[in-house]
């Protein structure tokens, strides 16, 4: 029932 | 001209080692402040986040910066071929931007080698990521923490971290059962490097992925300690300290319910 995030999910780029 | 010298030369050994699962090949920044690395794996799901500071170095020159794309699989066929006692020198010259070059120095200076490694033109996805008050950090042995991953992925792809103030719990399931280790903050040591300290502000419960968490700890022989910073619903840091020069990052982005 987990979904694996991204880290684009969460940070952006720069 | 950017010059780089290492005594430790072995280092950079280890740092290739601690990124090999993740990367294939990485931009190096060289500015006067040192030599860093970001980098995504390509998945996206983590990042590894290498600092050297130049104060680290044992001489270090930087003119202007520079941004060498470097083929890590290259780089790590080109590094074995120093011994672990070498002098590493890591040179680029502004009139041949597309190489750079590695020169190994024996200790006793009988032995010299250079080799020559074509750059590469790398167009990498840079994150900002904000500094950040973790809700907890916790520092342990990377021993001891590379062993947890381990174990726990003997049971299962994911592991759950709980973390309170009385310590930090992993948790995995899988086929065969469900399997916990709990590790409590140390009472008293003697050695620094065999603590488990935790600093809280909240307990934190999150879940990630083993497979990467695994990979994280081929970093292990770079620091004696690893601190694992949380907050809720935000991504993992893995943090190895390099002694008096940086460190070895990885963020891990982690498993929510949807």
């Amino acid at each position: 029932p987990q979904r694996q995030r991204t880290l684009t999910d969460f940070y952006r780029s720069v | 001209m950017f010059e780089a010298r290492l005594v430790q030369g072995s280092l950079l050994k280890k740092i290739l080692e601690a990124t090999k699962d993740l990367l294939t090949e990485a931009t190096f920044d060289c500015s006067s402040t040192g030599m860093s690395l970001q980098a995504m794996d390509s998945s996206h799901v983590s990042l590894v986040s290498l600092m050297l500071r130049s104060d680290g170095f044992d001489a270090y020159r930087c003119d202007r910066n520079l941004s060498m794309g470097i083929n890590l699989t290259s780089m790590t066929k080109i590094i074995k071929c120093s011994s672990n006692d070498d002098v590493v020198t890591i040179k680029a010259d502004d009139n041949n931007p597309d190489t750079v070059t590695f020169m190994f120095e024996s200790p006793n200076q009988e032995k010299v080698s250079d080799f020559e490694m074509k750059l590469m033109d790398l167009d990498t996805e840079h994150l900002g990521i904000p500094e950040t008050d973790y809700s907890v950090v916790v520092k342990m042995p990377a021993q001891e923490f590379q062993r947890v991953c381990r174990d726990m992925s003997q049971i299962g792809e994911s592991v759950t971290i709980c973390c309170t103030k009385d310590g930090i719990r992993f948790s995995a399931s899988g086929d065969l059962g469900t399997g916990n280790i709990k590790i409590a903050q140390s009472a008293n040591v003697d050695k620094e490097e065999e603590a488990v300290v935790i600093e809280m502000q909240e307990a934190v419960t999150l879940t990630f992925a083993l497979r990467y968490l695994n990979f994280f700890t081929r970093a292990t022989s770079l620091s004696g300690q690893v601190s694992l910073s949380m907050s809720p619903e935000v991504p993992l840091v893995v943090e190895y300290k390099i002694a008096d020069m940086g460190y070895m990052r990885y963020y891990l982005a982690p498993k929510i319910e949807d």
